[in-house]
């Protein structure tokens, strides 16, 4: 219904304005309804600026830039609404060295609402984790488990 | 609600059985390329009721059930169960009183799909419905597929929305 | 053909004229995420004659002027210069004498691309045409945006062949 | 013409099954017309086999093997055709560290013959290069080059 989209919508927005300001300090993000008027067909576009640049196109965007818009937009939604668990496949593959540790961060931040379940290259990022699953192919084109030693 | 264990067999890479234990906080899955780590979650995903066989990254339903590897024969069945436990809230429905649910999904080849909660069969609605309440729905931003991290930025506006409504 | 040189002025984050020159063998170009890395592909890719939009990332054919920061106000012109240099072949057609060619691409805003071969204003035809005979135009193989490094295999067969008709 | 690209298509294919089996050795990689009877139209497909894989659906591959593979094929084509040089933006961030020396070492013998412009977050990877371009925003927003020293 249109008064609970209004609702969901504000708060959702609320929240990604705190994550933004929070994932790029003195950056500004924030949500808006394409057609304000028409609650139940209008389109969410997203208004982005990067710390020290000016407000542009989302496409002009980084990968690692918009990965992490990304990110920061569902932890918002997470924010408002958390789900008993998350699945993270790879999200922080675009990211450089500092965003890295940025994201493992906040990843901390969302394990004590949600349960994180994340699949990661990274080694700083496993190190963050609270346990470890090593899959393995020890019979060539068979996955396996296999327990990891981080060191 | 808690993500307890997940049991894999005969789904994709996963020839013989493994058990997963799940514990609080978070959890990392790692592993060389091409070892199984991304067939973990489309096992997740299609325990939870996933019909799409794109999203599976297949072109036919079968292609989650183990086709061989060169020394191994394919097998005939794939079976996944998702066992939850109750964490504070209380489970929707007739599982109110359950402390554990276990959620199975099994498929013979060329077959259709048999879905069981806490091991009695039930329909996909039923599985549906479970976890209707509670927002891990298949296709919210409680998962995110390899590659797919940015679309929520570079979705256009009128399917973003979509993640604003699956929160409302 | 070797790239020898390239000069960026005005250019998406480029506000500032940056000099590259080039080697032989790999060179990598590094910096944390957003600093500029892919805005140099796009230079290449834009010198080059490309006029896809999109090809550019951007929405308008402005998007390629710098266009301000917090502290610094946008600027008006665009301006990108590759200087290559004979490597064994001679170049194509009338530039057979020539030892090192420079094309340049301007830009105003609102305005018209101007091209220019060893600073003679050209036709984008004609800088199309230099660059037809060398394999390196802007659509083949030989330039991978970020994040498009697996579409040549989810690609359709249909046009997978295009990648095989470039090198024809 | 047709004759020109059955000449290409074959050629490429002969490259492509060379540096596929170098890439995944034990493996097979090959190109398939779609319709030999039409070669002005037929599309091209590609049928892979990882070692000690069965040959399966390329939609089936994880990401770093669809990279390699790829990368596979870009490679087997700069071997028929070679163009000057060669701009690979991130081609490795799906790549696990085995696969990463693997690609570092066949970006080496293509640098044989085509200039390679790479950009990468990989510090294994910026070990090979012969030379170095640091990027940087020392004054917020507006690029400029700086020099890398990779210790
Ligand atoms: N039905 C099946 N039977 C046997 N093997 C399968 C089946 N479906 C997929 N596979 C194999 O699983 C492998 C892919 O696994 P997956 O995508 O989980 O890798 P990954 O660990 O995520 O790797 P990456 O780090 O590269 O993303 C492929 O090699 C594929 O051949
Ligand atoms: N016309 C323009 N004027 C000013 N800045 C621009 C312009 N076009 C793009 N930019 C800026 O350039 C930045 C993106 O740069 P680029 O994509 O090259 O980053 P990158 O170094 O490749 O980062 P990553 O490692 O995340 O891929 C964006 O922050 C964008 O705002
Ligand atoms: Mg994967
Ligand atoms: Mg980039």
């Amino acid at each position: 219904s249109r008064a609970r989209f209004a609702e969901t919508f504000a708060a959702v927005n609320a929240c990604f304005k705190e994550v933004f300001a929070h994932v790029f300090p003195g950056g500004r993000g924030e949500l808006l309804l394409t057609d304000e008027n028409d609650l139940l067909e209008t389109g969410v576009d997203i208004d982005i600026q990067i710390p020290g640049k000016r407000a542009q196109n989302v496409s002009l965007l980084s990968g690692g830039e918009k990965s992490l818009a990304a990110i920061a937009l569902i932890f918002a939604i997470l924010m408002y609404r958390p789900t008993p668990f998350l699945v993270l496949d790879e999200v922080d593959a675009a990211l450089d060295d500092a965003n890295t540790n940025l994201f493992n961060r906040l990843i901390k931040d969302v394990a004590n609402k949600s349960q994180v379940i994340m699949i990661t290259h990274n080694k700083s990022t496993m190190e963050v984790a609270d346990s470890l699953f090593g899959v393995t192919m020890q019979k060539q084109g068979i996955s396996s488990l296999v327990s990891v030693n981080l060191n | 609600m808690k993500l307890k264990r997940l049991e894999i067999s005969g789904f994709k890479s996963f020839r013989d059985k493994v058990v997963m234990d799940f514990s609080e906080g978070v959890t990392a899955v790692v592993g060389p390329n091409g070892c199984g780590k991304s067939n973990v979650v489309d096992a997740i995903r299609w325990v939870m009721g996933e019909q799409r066989v794109k999203a599976l990254r297949g072109k036919k339903m079968d292609d989650v059930v183990f086709n061989g590897s060169q020394d191994a024969a394919p097998v005939s069945m794939a079976e996944v169960t998702m066992t939850v436990a109750r964490d504070g809230q209380a489970f929707p429905g007739a599982y109110a009183e359950f402390t554990e649910i276990s959620l199975s999904r099994k498929v013979v080849r060329d077959g259709e799909s048999d879905y069981y909660i806490n091991k009695a069969p039930c329909r996909l609605l039923d599985v549906k419905e479970f976890f209707m309440g509670t927002g891990v729905g298949t296709r919210t931003y409680s998962l995110v597929e390899q590659g797919s991290v940015a679309t929520m930025v570079e979705a256009k506006p009128e399917d973003r929305r979509l993640f604003i409504e699956d929160a409302a």
